[in-house]
Order: C-alpha cells, then structure tokens, then sequence
C-alpha cells in the first residue's frame, strides 16, 4: 500500500510515503496533521557570563534551530478489531508505536527515544513536534501543574515589553498535563504522562521534549552534566502522548475541553492492573 | 500505617526541589530512585491487603506494580510465566471507566474470559523490536495481550481469567505488514 491509514468510527489517522504522519480525519474532513522528531544541538558557553552558559540540567538554551532526525520512516502497520496501530521506526535510537482504540476520540502515540549518541561530542535535546493548520495567530495554552491552562502568547510577556534573545527557549513553557492551540474553527490538544518542556514555535505548531542528554554543566549548582547513564549507556525513555483533535465550537455540541478534562482523568488516573497467577487446580469454574 | 509511612517520608524529600526539578546530583538521584522503590515495595502490602477485602476472598492477590515493575519495557514475570491468571482492575474514578489491557506474553494462544461466564475478544499485538532489542531487557514476551476491560465500576473493580491454551496455532495474532 502506498497510503497507510488507522482510524475507528471517529477519526482517521492518516501517513505519508515516507512513513510520517500527515493528516487525520474527523467528520469526513481532512486535515493536515504532520510529525516529526527534531532535536536541538545544547549550547556550550564557558559560563562566565550569563549570556554565556551551556544547556544543561536547569537551563533548556539550544544552539541554533532545530534539525529533523530523519527523512524517513520504517513503518509495520498491525490492524486488528481491538486496536490499529503503525509502528514506526525513526532511527536507531528513535522509535514510536501510533495507536487508535475503537470508540476513542484521541490518538495514542507511545515514544521510545534513547540511548541518545554522543560519540559526535554535542549534546542532543530531542522534541516531538506537530504542526496543523490551525491559524493559532501565536496563542497556545499549557497547564499550571494540573490546574488551570494560561495562555501564552509568543514572544510577549504579561507585564513588560519583550525583546527576546533566545526565541526556542525564551518561548519555552512547562507542561505537566496538557498544551494546546487553537482557531475559531478547530482545536489540538497533546496530553503528557510527565512533566515536559513545551511550544508552539510557529502558528499550528506543538512541540514537546521528550529526552535530552548534554555533556556540559550550565554553573548553575549542580556541578555536572545532564549525561546519566544506565549499564554504560544513555538512558533509554518511554512514554505517551495523547492527541485530540477537532471542533472548538464552544456553543455547538462536541465541546472538546470537556473530552479533554475527561481523557485526562483515564489517562493520569488509569485503572490498576493486579496480576496473580493462579495454580493449575483453581480452574476457571473455581473463579467464577 | 508504618507502610504508608515509607512512602509519606520519601514524599517528603520528593519535595526538595532537586527532586522536583531533576538537578540533582545523580548519585542523589539513584538515592531518590531507592526511597521511592522501598516506599512502593512497603505500600503494596496496603494495597493487596485493601484488594483482598474488597474482593472478599482469601486469595492473594499481587498488585501488579510490585511484580510487573518492568511493564514499561513491556516485560512481566507473571503474565510470561504463568499458564492461568487472574487480571483484576481497580478503578480509582468516581464515574465508570473503561480500560484496554496489554499484557506482556510471549506468542501462543490465549483465552480471556470475564466474571460473568463470556469470553471476552482479545488479541496479539507484537511488541516492536526496538522495544524488545533494549540491550538490558530480559523477558520472553514477544507480544501483548490486548483486551477491553469495560463498565469498571466507579471505584470499584472488575477482574478476568487469563489462560493460555494448549493449542500451538496462535489465534490472537493478527498479520503485520512493513513498509
């Protein structure tokens, strides 16, 4: 097949030929939906100065743009009545499974990202990033450690006048539950499963940072590098995001916040699962 | 009580704000990792005692966080091992929720049956091999066990029978395609 595609009765999750996602469904309209892994190379400074310290563990100040982590995608696609999924393979230390659920109105993206190389001596902070076509006009919203979502607006400041020197990290925002961007028409929520650094860099765009892993300490306390390590190699990191996107109708029927609060609640407050194995003797009779 | 007093203490210091913050030293936080560990450990005691009289049996349930600490790498000596198991989720809403389960197993067949005498629709989701190539993962799971746990009782619980048959053709796997 040339053009992969999962979906259920909701949505449907669309992907290029070369194995990225593109665009997704929702009530039978189409809309472009792209994402990437990027990474931004950590700054190395001497740290004599302010304007001057390297990226480490208590400042995020990246060394130019960002630069895509591959071109292509490997893809397995595994469709079943229960749950559609494409697994995609980004590069050796980049992996991701994009998972829908029957009767779900979110898309599941599970990311595997590490041990982050370092044999070419720079340090690597790596974002998932989506771009839509929302007309965002520089607004997004992200939590306050659960609470309520503030907006933010790019490059601007509530109480002063803002000449930012550093636009990636000067637009940086920490996201413990949920950022989110939207027009008047449309709406696109990413729900995490940890505390994340987060964006929207451009109009349309969220961006999360998943993994980082620098070789230089920024002088701010610590005394050491953000370099940890696990059976001699860099840590490897697995999580979830959650991706909802629709209408931001707020006085028509699907209100969207509502599914998102609801989603958050089964996401963050999941069902625990108890395992016992039982003996051969206690039958499936003796359960009932 | 002295159990839940592990996990208030390492909670305690959780709220330096090295901890909450990620700058510590990393010896600080395999330190962190270590308290954290031991407090789970304590407090699943509480936890399995608490699923026991909700349960009303005297059956010893394990949480699975105590036994299945590898599930992020999607590894669990239990569902691996084990010929039956009882899958028993607790729902902490105050509303009625639904879950889709994936338990690490290694490929076969598999019979998933709820409290109500139904078999309930599951399937074999490989595990991608970037997942199973970690260089420090050691488990025979080569797929996960995927099934919907639905109407979990605000609350309250809902549990399955998990057993594998003896049968050498998989039913539960689905076909793949790469690209």
């Amino acid at each position: 097949e040339d053009n992969i595609s999962i979906g259920n009765e909701h949505l449907t999750v669309l992907f290029d030929a070369e194995g990225f996602m593109s665009s997704i469904v929702i009530d039978g309209e189409t809309h472009s939906l792209k994402q990437n892994y990027f990474w931004y190379q950590g700054a190395y400074g001497n740290n004599e100065e302010f304007r001057n310290r390297s990226s480490g563990a208590y400042i995020f100040r990246p060394n130019g743009t960002e630069k895509a982590i591959t071109e292509t995608v490997k893809v397995q696609v595994v469709k079943t009545d229960l749950v559609q999924e494409v697994h995609q393979v980004f590069n050796e230390w980049i992996s991701q499974v994009i998972r829908v659920y029957p009767g779900k109105e979110h898309v599941e993206l599970e990311w595997l990202v590490g041990p982050i190389p370092i044999d070419d001596g720079t340090g690597k902070e790596i974002i998932s990033r989506f771009d839509s076509d929302i007309a965002s006009n520089g607004a997004f919203w992200t939590d306050s450690n659960g609470r309520e979502m503030l907006r933010r607006v790019r490059n601007k400041r509530e109480t002063w006048e803002l000449e930012l020197q550093e636009p990636v990290s000067g637009n940086y925002y920490p996201v413990t539950a949920k950022i989110a961007i939207e027009d008047e028409h449309y709406r696109m929520a990413l729900l995490n499963d940890r505390a994340q650094g987060g964006s929207s860099l451009q109009d349309g765009q969220l961006e999360l940072m998943v993994h980082r892993r620098l070789l230089r300490d920024d002088a701010f306390g610590v005394g050491e590098a953000l370099n940890e390590t696990q059976f001699g190699a860099g840590l490897v990191a697995r999580g979830k995001h959650w991706l909802i996107f629709g209408s931001s109708r707020k006085d028509g029927s699907p209100n969207l916040v509502a599914k998102e609060r609801f989603l958050q609640n089964q996401v963050l407050l999941p069902s625990w699962t108890f395992v016992n194995a039982v003996a051969d003797d206690f039958t499936y009779d003796e359960y009932l | 009580e002295d159990h839940l007093t592990v996990l208030r203490d390492a909670m305690g210091v959780m709220q330096h704000h090295d901890a909450i913050t990620g700058t510590e030293k990393q010896h600080v936080a395999d330190d962190y990792a270590r308290m954290l560990y031991n407090a789970f450990e304590a407090c699943s005691v509480n936890t399995r005692s608490a699923l026991n009289q909700l349960a009303g049996e005297r059956n010893s349930f394990q949480f699975e966080w105590n036994y299945c600490k590898n599930q992020n790498i999607s590894a669990c000596d239990i569902t691996e091992g084990a010929d039956s198991s009882v899958v028993l989720l607790y729902n902490p809403l105050g509303y009625s929720s639904d879950s889709f389960v994936r338990l690490p197993v290694p490929e076969g067949s598999y019979l998933v049956r709820n409290d109500r005498g139904q078999t309930v629709q599951s399937t074999l989701i490989p595990i991608p091999a970037s997942v199973i190539d970690l260089p420090f993962r050691e488990s025979s799971a080569t797929h996960e066990l995927v099934f919907h746990a639905e109407q979990i009782a605000p609350v309250g619980y809902r549990s399955y029978y998990v057993s594998k048959e003896k049968s050498s053709v998989s039913s539960n796997t689905p076909m793949a395609v790469s690209q």
